[in-house]
């Protein structure tokens, strides 16, 4: 479907406010580590499908567990948000945003803020474990 | 910036791009004049040239419009959504989401509650290609490579950050007095996300 402009839009081709394609994510606010919300599975395939959950299972869990909130914290570290581990409001805002459908993280290889972190120590910096 | 895993990019010795558009989608004009000036975007801060073909089984890069499962491993979701995806290079393939609402000037002066489903073509255009040149995406909010774009937003100038990731892999436009651009407020739109 092709406009000229945003204006020429007609009422017809406009969405329900309510059925965009992730919408409903916005149901997990607030939801933490620990918890089992229903259709939390679906949030856990979003995370897989764009490189932050690594190796999906047959089928996901509505457990909110260790791999959703270490997705979840690496999601709101490449997207400069609070990593807080937490489904805040302003990281659903970020996750229900039309995106492109290339992966942040593309086998294992994590780009963005995670990427530069550590490319940043193995380039210029020495570190020492303690 | 990022790069894709091992850094692909198109060979020195094909730097002179084809383009061509998916015949079975029957593009007008004004549409294809939208991939133009964003690929004139990329040429501008680096030696890339692109010019269009007819012949879309040669042309380097592919470019077309379709909708669900599409045959690649990668089904659109409808409106919304995932909008586009681009491969690395050299594989050249560039789909972008038939569902969506693309709107050839999605300027956000002109705002309006349609706007909650208006997508920009030009400014998915010009981040996808950067895909297709071997950019990965940056989590600099201004920078066209952010993986996110708001509906009824517009962001099409090219940000340091990724004129300096480009010109990693390619170098400047050596007819080019200046080898980066400046990014102005007035074309980056009121996109929240940047």
């Amino acid at each position: 479907h092709f406009f000229p402009n945003i204006t020429s839009i007609p009422p017809s081709f406009l969405p329900n406010a309510t059925t965009g394609a992730w919408n409903a994510f916005h149901n997990f606010a607030g939801c933490h580590p620990g918890e089992k919300v229903d259709g939390l599975a679906k949030l856990k395939q979003y995370f897989n499908r764009f490189g932050y959950i690594p190796n999906s299972p047959s089928n996901f869990s509505d457990d909110f567990d260790d791999a959703l909130e270490s997705a979840l914290k690496e999601y709101q570290l490449n997207f400069n948000l609070n990593t807080s581990g937490v489904l805040d409001e302003s990281t659903l805002q970020q996750i229900v945003r039309p995106r492109c459908g290339v992966a942040d993280i593309i086998n294992g290889t994590s780009t963005m803020n995670s990427g530069k972190a550590a490319s940043l120590t193995t380039g210029h910096f020495h570190t020492v474990g303690h | 910036y990022t790069f894709f895993p091992g850094t692909p990019k198109w060979p020195s010795s094909n730097l002179d791009l084809t383009y061509a558009f998916f015949p079975g989608n029957q593009l007008t004009d004004s549409v294809k004049a939208i991939f133009s000036r964003a690929f004139d975007r990329w040429a501008a801060v680096t030696p890339l040239t692109f010019t269009e073909t007819a012949s879309f089984s040669s042309a380097d890069l592919k470019i077309g419009f379709f909708s669900g499962d599409h045959g690649d491993g990668e089904p659109f979701d409808g409106q919304m959504g995932t909008l586009a995806h681009a491969f690395s290079p050299t594989n050249g393939h560039f789909h972008l989401d038939g569902d969506e609402n693309w709107v050839l000037d999605g300027d956000s002066s002109s705002l309006t509650s349609s706007s909650t489903s208006a997508i920009d073509l030009e400014s998915v255009a010009v981040h996808e290609i950067g895909h297709l040149l071997g950019l990965g995406h940056s989590s600099v909010e201004e920078s066209i490579m952010f993986p996110t774009i708001s509906s009824g937003s517009k962001k099409i100038v090219l940000a340091s950050d990724d004129i300096q990731g480009i010109q990693v892999l390619y170098g400047g436009n050596p007819n080019s007095n200046s080898s980066s651009t400046t990014t102005t407020g007035e074309e980056r739109g009121t996109s929240d996300s940047g």
